[in-house]
């Protein structure tokens, strides 16, 4: 709760000091550098040889964080990492460290329908197994 | 369609080792043992894909849904909610449970082929029957057998009076005997007109139970059909389709299982 002191030796890891109207100033604003935003690297099953193995889904979308966040902690970390970091300096200090914009937001269910060795099919479903959506 | 090139080749362009990480987290995510089928065989019966191709994508969409009901006509679903690929025909039990609770709760559905196949039929004296058997893979680790159904298709046949009404019932076999006839358990019973064609859904869940906890105890199940006047008819004549019937028509089992308590995710 106590308010960081000007003259106090800048921490680790350069957090950004909110100015006198709590506008947090921003290092890379103005670097041209991609603001972060979410990326889908997709793949296809059919690319792992996998086709007459898993009856669907066809292929698997990896969704990940990527870019300079609008508050970065310091550039050694990826967006990941990053975000968690973010969100627990957040819930510390609410007032003066915004909410990580790459936190998932939510775990989705996933499902998938392939053939065992005795080719019977199989389908199992995993509840609350993959990031679909973060706050980016 | 460039935004979705340039996604899809975008895996292809990873290195080698990276390719092998992103297959071995893809397997994890999705629970699937670590190698392809050995030798898929040539021409699989497709029935049972078919019916659990339909159950996925309900499964999916309700996933998508957060929670809604699993979508699929009402009317002509099977006793558990099967999507409506496979809609069955109108059973006894008029009470059907809510529209795919078992398979909106089920965290592992398996569907098994039809093994072995035999049967009493014109040629024999009567009752006729015609018995099937399943090679039911272990029971998943944790997990354990909500329901069970056996589905069977009727196609039309020349020769029936159509308003016709015909018992059909499955039962159990518990014991055989070697002179006699076996031991049978009745599971269940339906009664349709001879003129309706589709599939047939009947409860096993109760045998189902039984064949995995002591596999030894598969002996299979035994279907009778009889008329009103309790004359009892051969499977084939009344148009149920066998293993030599059509691919997209041969019988099969689907069990339905259930995490026995919540399933810890697999530390990544």
């Amino acid at each position: 709760a106590l308010k960081p002191h000007p003259r106090k030796k800048k921490p680790k890891y350069d957090l950004p000091v909110p100015s006198i109207h709590g506008e947090v100033s921003q290092p890379h604003a103005n670097s041209g550098r991609q603001a972060c935003k979410k990326h889908e690297l997709y793949v296809s099953f059919s690319d792992l040889g996998w086709k007459d193995w898993v009856l669907a889904p066809t292929g698997y979308s990896a969704y990940y964080c990527d870019g300079e966040c609008l508050y970065p902690l310091g550039s050694c970390m990826n967006a990941t990492n990053h975000a968690l970091i973010q969100q627990v300096v957040h819930l510390l200090k609410p007032d003066e460290v915004p909410k990580a914009c790459c936190a998932p937001t939510k775990l989705s269910p996933i499902s998938v329908l392939f053939y065992d060795d005795n080719n019977n099919v199989i389908l199992k479903k995993h509840r609350n197994m993959v990031v679909k959506t973060c706050g980016c | 369609q460039q935004a979705e090139a340039v996604v899809h080749s975008s895996f292809r362009r990873l290195s080698g080792r990276e390719k092998k990480e992103m297959q071995r987290e893809i397997l994890s995510i999705l629970g699937l043992p670590g190698r392809p089928r050995p030798h898929p065989p040539l021409r699989p019966p497709s029935s049972a894909p078919l019916f659990m191709l339909d159950l996925y994508h309900a499964v999916s969409a309700e996933g998508d849904e957060e929670g809604n009901a699993v979508p699929g006509n009402g009317a002509g679903m099977g006793k558990f909610g099967a999507a409506d690929g496979h809609a069955a025909l109108p059973t006894l039990s008029t009470h059907t449970p809510p529209l795919g609770t078992v398979v909106s709760e089920a965290d592992t559905v398996m569907s098994f082929v039809n093994l072995v196949e035999q049967e009493r039929d014109l040629l024999q004296p009567r009752p006729y029957w015609k018995e099937f058997r399943f090679d039911l893979t272990p029971l998943p680790q944790g997990e354990t057998v909500t329901a069970a159904e056996f589905r069977i298709y009727k196609t039309l046949t020349m020769g029936q009076r159509a308003n016709r009404t015909l018992h059909i019932s499955v039962y159990e076999i518990q014991r055989e005997n070697r002179h006699r006839e076996p031991e049978l358990v009745l599971l269940d019973m339906q009664s349709l007109p001879a003129g309706q064609e589709g599939w047939l859904a009947f409860d096993v869940t109760s045998a189902s139970n039984r064949w995995l906890l002591h596999p030894r105890s598969n002996l299979g199940i035994r279907l009778y059909v009889e008329t009103e006047e309790d004359r009892s008819l051969s499977a084939g004549w009344i148009g149920l389709v066998g293993r030599r019937g059509p691919r997209s028509k041969q019988p099969f089992m689907v069990t339905f299982f259930r995490a026995s308590q919540a399933p810890c995710r697999p530390p990544r």
